[in-house]
């Protein structure tokens, strides 16, 4: 069941996009499930909130401006959540 | 912008912080200096200030570490995760780390000390990130231009003033930020708009301190010279407030902030910096303008704002009757002194550009010079 293109299961970035979602915008641990899931949407949405929050193009894809942003060094506060 | 939920802030306008160790990429000064920048961009648009402790538990807790590191955040290695602070509260809250696995430089090559410091110390007085891109508190790391043209965003700016409001108009710094690159520029000692952070005498020599710099005028060499004052002293601070000699202690005392130094010769005494209320000032008085020992009755009088105090130099006590009015005992002494010199019997009041001459015998201003006629200007 494609993923909407968002993130397939064995994109080389998606256990880098994984914890970066984790860490930066509280995305829930167990992301196995919900890469998983068929409904990748919270996916997509994540992806989006953090583009949207980085000024960049919410296409809710890991494309390469997307990584690009996400491969620079930051600062180690998250960027949404407590 | 954005603040932590709950907009976090601290309670307090004067904050401390302790630099708790150092990187091995920079020199500790350097260190420093980068620090105390970080630290006066935020001073520059709010009403909080800060002074540095050298030992024991500050509200800003500043350190480098590599991988765990006991906070549950461990770093992880070079790139990626820079530092990272919390915000305003007890404990750890307020602390800042800095992960040593970068390499810390004072210009664009590597990972610029000042420009992470002023974004995490952002973090430290109740920022959270802010989404704009020219914002200091945007996440990603970029070197901007140059940190000597670095200005806050009017975003850093509206969102640091939604906790603390603005710097009060008094109080206004207008110290533009000079560059953290190790090239500053040294003061004009001829400029007619001269003016002095502080003068002191040491054992026969005059010291006249301007920012990062002193000159020095010694009875052998009419030409003063020019030196930056951790050439001296590399653990003082720069841009000081006020400076005296106490003859009978053969130490020149260094007041910056709500702290002060003592320095005899080239070495600064251990045990120091101390809080200057160990002399008696009220808690009130956050800083000493200038202060000037008069070798006649062994007294130093400290001068704030349009007040002074008298400190007896023999009793380490405060004299009783103090404050009092500048205007009351130095007749036409502007308030707001930035330095006072005595020699030839006369007290010198340094005020911007202006010096003034007081007899105080005749209890009166005798001459109006130039601030920098010491310099032979």
């Amino acid at each position: 069941y494609p993923l909407h293109g968002a993130v397939s299961k064995d994109h080389p970035s998606m256990e880098f996009a994984q914890q970066y979602l984790e860490k930066y915008y509280s995305f829930e641990k167990n992301v196995e499930q919900v890469f998983r899931r068929k409904d990748s949407s919270p996916v997509v949405k994540k992806i989006q909130e953090m583009q949207k929050f980085l000024g960049l193009e919410m296409t809710g894809k890991l494309d390469s401006s997307t990584m690009d942003v996400m491969l620079k060094p930051r600062c180690g506060v998250p960027d949404v959540g407590g | 912008f954005t603040t932590f939920p709950g907009s976090p802030k601290w309670r307090k306008n004067h904050l401390t912080y302790r630099i708790v160790n150092y990187t091995p990429d920079l020199p500790k000064e350097s260190v420093d200096s980068a620090i105390e920048k970080a630290l006066k961009v935020w001073e520059e648009v709010t009403p909080l200030n800060f002074s540095r402790l050298s030992e024991g538990e500050a509200d800003i807790m500043i350190s480098f570490a590599v991988g765990e590191h006991g906070d549950f955040y461990p770093f992880d290695g070079p790139g990626q995760s820079l530092a990272h602070a919390y915000p305003p509260g007890p404990g750890f809250y307020g602390d800042a780390h800095f992960d040593e696995d970068e390499k810390w430089t004072l210009g664009p090559s590597g990972t610029n000390l000042f420009l992470v410091a002023a974004h995490e110390l952002g973090h430290s007085l109740g920022l959270f990130h802010s989404d704009n891109k020219e914002a200091l508190m945007y996440p990603v790391y970029r070197f901007s231009t140059n940190p000597a043209q670095f200005r806050l965003s009017q975003d850093d700016i509206n969102g640091i003033q939604s906790l603390y409001g603005p710097r009060p108009s008094s109080d206004a710094i207008v110290v533009p930020l000079s560059s953290v690159s190790p090239r500053p520029e040294t003061p004009v000692k001829c400029d007619p708009a001269l003016s002095f952070d502080a003068v002191s005498t040491l054992r026969g020599e005059l010291l006249l301190f301007k920012d990062r710099y002193f000159w020095r005028k010694t009875r052998w060499n009419s030409e003063p010279e020019v030196h930056l004052i951790s050439a001296f002293w590399p653990s003082l601070p720069s841009h000081l407030d006020a400076a005296y000699e106490a003859h009978n202690k053969d130490s020149v005392f260094i007041f910056k902030g709500s702290q002060f130094w003592a320095v005899r010769g080239n070495e600064v005494q251990a045990g120091y910096p101390k809080a200057i209320y160990t002399l008696g000032f009220p808690p009130a008085v956050r800083k000493i303008d200038a202060a000037v020992n008069d070798s006649n009755n062994k007294k130093t009088y400290f001068f704030v704002e349009d007040k002074y105090w008298r400190f007896n130099e023999k009793t380490n006590l405060m004299d009783k009757g103090f404050p009092r009015l500048i205007k009351d005992d130095f007749p036409g002494v502007e308030s707001r002194v930035d330095a006072v010199l005595q020699a030839f019997g006369f007290f010198y009041f340094f005020h911007g550009s202006s010096q003034f001459e007081f007899d105080p015998n005749a209890r009166m201003v005798t001459h109006t010079l130039k601030s920098n006629s010491w310099l032979l200007c």
